[in-house]
């Protein structure tokens, strides 16, 4: 796979990925 | 509306879906504690779409031969692929009591009566270390069918991992490992072995203090 051992932080995912909803 | 907006395909839909610990406080009542949770929602025609990922960014993630996530993919229906990033909720004291249960409960619905099988795979590294896998029969109710798995034990496997990371003393640590644990779920009709749901789910430890958090979004192939 070509994105194989990439951190995921540096891959192309959704800002929101890494944006722990606050709600209740 | 919920096509494209929860969790749920052309064939089937889920519901809700927990994982979580009871520990018993008297012979009458337990606390039970989610670790991760998804609510039931009642999407609207107005509400937006999810957000999509690529699939072809996580697949070293879950099993990559034959059978795996890009062959099921391959073979379709595209619109029952989804990734569910958790923040799971670990802010429980853990002791080594045999009067805890660790369990898992789900339910879905269709407008179809079938008979539907649920693999449930974890993996660490991108490779398959447990399978858990669960045949459930519907149940009419309301005018549609529903099907629900419920508290299904937590595996040995996952008890034991849940133990480990809560011993890790920082979150980043937590966070590390989780990096490298996945699970994948495939539901499929039993009878006609169609793909009802796919849902890859990934993990980090929640910082909020209202609990288990969640994103949900559909796995494309742009």
């Amino acid at each position: 796979s070509a994105v194989e051992q990439v951190p995921m932080r540096k891959r192309q995912l959704p800002a929101s990925f890494w944006e722990e909803p606050k709600l209740t | 509306p919920w096509q494209g907006r929860s969790i749920a395909s052309s064939k089937l839909r889920m519901l809700e879906f927990s994982a979580f610990l009871e520990q018993p406080q008297d012979p009458e009542t337990f606390n039970k504690h989610l670790f991760v949770h998804i609510g039931q929602s009642n999407p609207s025609y107005s509400d937006a779409y999810l957000e999509s990922v690529d699939i072809r960014q996580i697949y070293d993630k879950f099993p990559e031969k034959k059978g795996g996530l890009k062959d099921l993919f391959d073979k379709g229906p595209h619109n029952a692929f989804f990734l569910v990033k958790f923040w799971a909720d670990l802010s429980v004291n853990l002791q080594d009591d045999s009067s805890f249960f660790y369990g898992v409960s789900s339910q879905y619905e269709s407008s179809e009566n079938m008979i539907i099988t649920s693999s449930t795979k974890v993996c660490s590294f991108g490779k398959q270390v447990v399978e858990k896998v669960e045949t459930e029969y519907a149940r009419f109710e309301n005018g549609r069918y529903v099907f629900r798995i419920h508290r299904s034990p937590l595996c040995e496997y996952m008890i034991n991992f849940i133990h480990k990371l809560k011993h890790l003393p920082e979150k980043y640590m937590m966070n590390s490992v989780l990096e490298n644990f996945t699970i994948l779920q495939v539901v499929t009709n039993r009878d006609t072995l169609e793909t009802l749901l796919c849902i890859a789910y990934v993990f980090e430890v929640s910082t909020s203090e209202h609990g288990a958090q969640h994103h949900i979004y559909r796995l494309v192939k742009d």
